[in-house]
């Protein structure tokens, strides 16, 4: 898996 | 996308539906503070201002959309709808925005991933999303005798917080180099503001009674 950020997140 | 993150966004809508339930249907917004409402308004439009230049998912597009759309519709209810307004409790609700959006775009401006607007309104959208609540809080606590409806709403929305910080320990087990300092202080300060109402819910769960804090 790759890392990242919590950009993804709501 | 884990367990945790998919619960805790569910959570989040869940108390927006309720707090849309007791607006819509029973048209009051009794105990309600309007300053934590327009300080999410603020939130959400300064952190999702990705929407136009990120695609992400379509479940992230449209909870986005859905939680920007209920948080300004929210603050149009109480500020402009004819019968709801009346049951707003202005005189209690006294929280001064400025107090709040002031120091947070302050640390925005000095701590952040990188100096540009995106990122430096990011950093300010979650620290104000972590200390946005404070009104509303501050609004129980004078209101003290809480309805049901209020009572699920702030509980559901410190559920939300508490389920994302198990979304943030799994992905730091699962992703590597998943640090993000920024999200993480400002989501646990969040976490915490709830501590106390948390434990006065419980208390009145487990006496099955009326939630009340204590004056």
């Amino acid at each position: 898996k790759t890392s990242k950020s919590p950009k993804d997140e709501l | 996308m884990n367990i945790f993150r998919l619960a805790g966004d569910l959570t989040h809508l869940a108390s927006v539906l309720v707090l849309l339930l007791k607006i819509h249907t029973i048209k009051s917004c009794a105990g309600i503070s309007l300053k934590t409402q327009e300080l999410y308004a603020i939130v959400f439009a300064t952190r999702y201002l990705d929407l136009f230049t990120t695609y992400i998912s379509l479940y992230n597009t449209l909870m986005k959309l859905i939680f920007l759309g209920s948080s300004f519709s929210i603050v149009w209810y109480i500020r402009k709808h004819k019968i709801v307004r009346r049951s707003y409790d202005k005189d209690q609700d006294t929280f001064r925005h400025y107090f709040i959006v002031l120091p947070c775009f302050v640390l925005a401006l000095i701590i952040h991933e990188k100096f540009t607007v995106r990122e430096v309104l990011w950093a300010f959208s979650l620290y104000l999303e972590a200390v946005a609540i404070l009104p509303q809080l501050v609004l129980l606590q004078r209101t003290r005798n809480i309805d049901n409806l209020t009572g699920q709403y702030v509980f559901l929305l410190g559920a939300y917080r508490a389920l994302y910080i198990l979304n943030w320990i799994y992905r730091y087990f699962t992703e590597p180099h998943f640090v993000h300092w920024i999200t993480w202080i400002s989501g646990l300060v969040q976490t915490l503001l709830y501590a106390d109402f948390f434990y006065y819910y419980f208390q009145s769960m487990k006496n099955n009674g009326k939630l009340q804090l204590p004056a």
